[in-house]
């Protein structure tokens, strides 16, 4: 998940 | 979801908020920069790609949503409305969007976590988000009297991007490998580029006068 960490930000 | 990230988002829609109620409500544009509304349509629908291919949760999809609408509609407001456009400072935003636009795609196809068309586009929004409040900036610097709405409109913007950066602090210590050095620096950058604009507004608060940068 290290990938995905900041894509559930705006 | 912590605090910080909470009320960074919430900055960031009372600014968009500010926006439109000075256009929906006074219809007046006067002193806001269609360079940087065009900039920030442009960095949404480069960074909301993953919108329609990954679901993270309903606040996520909720709020992309509310930044896509908005600032399309916030562009189409100033080029096409009857009377918003009359207001618009056409000669004063004189900013060329190309000088900040291709700098930041090429950079985006040279640094990157990986050279997918989503991940380069996505990389592509955080480098032009940094530097897309810049032709604001300089408009603001031009018009001698700035008002309350289109001052508080950028104060949020920033504060908002001030927030993010103690999310990401927050996030580095609670949770494991948040290491994203494109998304910090490009966000430290962005949050710099507020500094000035900073000082001048808390000035302006402080002595009780109308803000006003100086040229």
């Amino acid at each position: 998940c290290y990938q995905t960490n900041s894509k559930d930000e705006l | 979801m912590n605090i910080f990230r909470l009320a960074g988002d919430m900055t960031h829609l009372a600014s968009v908020l500010v926006l439109l109620l000075k256009i929906h409500t006074i219809k007046s544009c006067a002193g806001v920069s269609l360079k940087t509304q065009e900039l920030y349509a442009l960095v949404f629908a480069t960074r909301y790609l993953d919108i329609v291919t990954d679901f993270i949760s309903v606040y996520n999809t909720v709020m992309k949503l509310i930044f896509l609408g908005s600032s399309f509609s916030i562009v189409w407001y100033i080029r096409h409305h009857r009377v918003v456009r009359r207001s618009y400072d056409k000669d004063q935003d004189t900013f060329r969007h190309y000088l900040l636009m291709i700098p930041c795609m090429l950079l985006a196809l040279f640094v990157h976590e990986k050279f997918t068309f989503k991940e380069v586009m996505w990389t592509f929004s955080l480098y032009l988000e940094a530097v897309a409040i810049l032709p604001q900036l300089v408009l603001l610097q031009r018009t001698r009297n700035i008002d309350n709405l289109t001052g508080q409109y950028v104060f949020l913007l920033g504060a908002y991007r001030g927030l993010y950066i103690f999310n990401w602090i927050y996030r580095y210590f609670t949770e494991p490998h948040f290491v994203h050095w494109i998304t910090w620096i490009a966000g430290v950058v962005q949050t710099l580029l507020y500094a000035d604009f900073f000082y001048y507004y808390f000035e302006s608060w402080k002595n009780n006068v109308r803000l006003q940068l100086p040229a």
